[in-house]
Parts: structure tokens; C-alpha cells; sequence
């Protein structure tokens, strides 16, 4: 039996509406210490895991590991129902072919209940070996998104340079370029503004827009954003949760 | 520009 309480609602709202555009058909793996899942996109180019640790609930419960296979698009509709502050329970047996969703008002005392129906997904597992980076960006999730959706308007591609101090992001397209330099800082009164960047060897990367619009959605969940960039492995770009995070590994363009 | 890049090409499918 599963048994996960999230104190607010909106935290499980922001976790699916951080991923649901990109991936629709998910298999969500319940343990005993937590929620898993891992999906990716129809063009197979970027890769979505998510880990929610039993600690970010209120309450967690799962005798027996199960999988609930999931349609996004059906479990937003759900989620729509509920208000933001609601505690929302998510409930299954242990062969389950529905989820029960219970929203609790607990002020006014009411109780919204939903069943959604579970699907039988087949999908490959990706096996992701701790892999290498060249280097590690922290910046906050906000200026990053800001950067990717002003530059995406110019192009369908998105260029990443890091080199010893400075982070540039490029772009160039049929109606012009564009370009936004950062370098690392440390803000000592909100250390979630610091820029900071640790280098092994320069990157010179190029990334699809519209993945990077893809991923930019999860920075609802997390005022900080991690990159993680080499020349030979997809990007790592990571929104951490208070236990667990949201994964977005974006396989690279390469020039002709 | 450039050639888009599949996740296969990095990741072993288990």
C-alpha cells in the first residue's frame, strides 16, 4: 500500500508542471523511501528523472515497491482541482490499477477525492553511469530561464561557452544574434543571487531552444538551477526539491 | 546549426 502526504499540494503541482511538456507517458516507481521516475521525450534527446525522497512529505507510506503508470496530461487535470494549499494524499494498493488523489482543506474541513486511472507503460530504462562533467554551473533558476527564453527567440539553437570566469550564452539566427556574458559572484546577503562556476576544462557546447524551454519549466521548483556541462556526455541541468530533485539530462548538437 | 545528438548515443538502454 502506498500512503504519500504532501503537505501542500502545489509542491507535486510544480514538480509535474515542471516536466509534463516534454514527456507525457511516465512510470512512477514507489519505494519505501520514496517516489522515482524517469522518462523521455518522443525525439529521444532529452531525459527527464525525477527523485522525490520520502522526507519531502508529510507523511509517506509503501510496504511494497509499485509502479504507477501514468498520463501527464490526465494527472494535470487532477491536480487542477485542488487548491495550492491543500494537503494532497496520493493513495494505491499494491497492484493498482487507479491512484486515489485526496485534497484536504483542512481550515474549512473539505475533502476533494479523485480516482486516476492507471496505464501499463512500456518504456526503456535508460541506465545514466555517474558520469564526468568538464564544468559545474550554480546560477539562480530565474536569470537562467530569463537567458534561454530572450535568446531562444532568435534561434532554434542555443550555444553555452565556459571558460575560466566567464559563462556565455550565444545565439544566432536568420533575424540576428544575440548574446548574455556571466561571471561568477558571490552575493553574500541572498547567497541564492551567487553566480558560481567551477571549471576543469573550457566547454563550447550548442543545445536545441526548444529542449532548453523544456527545461526551463522546472524553475518553479527550486530558486537555484545546477549545470553541469562536457564535451562528451549530455548536459546535467538539476532543480533540487528539499529531498530529491528534477533531472534534465539534453543530449548536445554537434557541427556537421 | 549542427546536428541534433540522441540520448542513445551517451546511455545504455537496460
Amino acid at each position: 500500500m502506498l500512503e504519500a502526504k504532501f503537505e501542500q499540494a502545489s509542491l507535486f503541482k510544480r514538480i509535474i508542471d515542471g516536466f509534463k511538456d516534454c514527456v507525457q507517458l511516465v512510470n512512477f516507481q514507489c519505494k519505501e523511501d520514496g517516489i522515482i521516475a524517469q522518462a523521455v521525450d518522443d525525439s529521444r534527446v532529452l531525459l527527464v528523472s525525477l527523485e522525490i525522497g520520502k522526507d519531502a512529505f508529510q507523511e509517506f507510506r509503501c510496504d511494497h515497491p509499485i509502479t504507477l503508470g501514468m498520463d501527464l496530461n490526465s494527472l494535470s487535470k487532477i491536480l487542477r482541482c485542488g487548491n495550492n494549499t491543500d494537503s494532497l494524499t496520493l493513495i494505491a494498493d499494491d497492484t493498482p490499477d487507479s491512484l486515489l488523489l485526496l485534497f484536504e482543506d483542512t481550515k474549512r474541513e473539505r475533502i476533494s477525492e479523485y480516482s486516476l486511472k492507471l496505464m501499463d507503460i512500456d518504456a526503456d530504462f535508460l541506465k545514466i553511469e555517474e558520469l564526468q562533467y568538464d564544468t559545474t554551473i550554480m546560477m539562480p533558476s530565474a536569470d537562467f530561464s530569463k537567458t534561454v527564453r530572450d535568446l531562444s527567440q532568435l534561434s532554434d539553437s542555443l550555444n553555452i561557452l565556459v571558460t575560466k570566469e566567464t559563462i556565455k550564452f550565444v545565439t544566432d539566427g536568420d533575424i540576428g544574434s544575440g548574446s548574455v556574458i556571466m561571471k561568477p559572484f558571490i552575493d553574500m546577503e541572498n547567497p541564492d543571487e551567487s553566480i558560481k562556476l567551477e571549471m576543469e576544462q573550457p566547454v563550447d557546447l550548442t543545445f536545441g531552444s526548444k529542449y532548453l524551454l523544456d527545461i526551463v519549466k522546472g524553475s518553479a521548483l527550486s530558486n537555484k538551477i545546477g549545470i553541469r556541462l562536457s564535451s562528451e556526455a549530455p548536459a546535467l541541468f538539476q532543480f533540487d526539491l528539499t529531498s530529491g530533485f528534477l533531472q534534465f539530462f539534453l543530449a548536445p548538437k554537434f557541427s556537421d | 546549426a549542427g546536428v541534433q545528438t540522441r540520448l542513445e548515443g551517451f546511455f545504455k538502454v537496460v
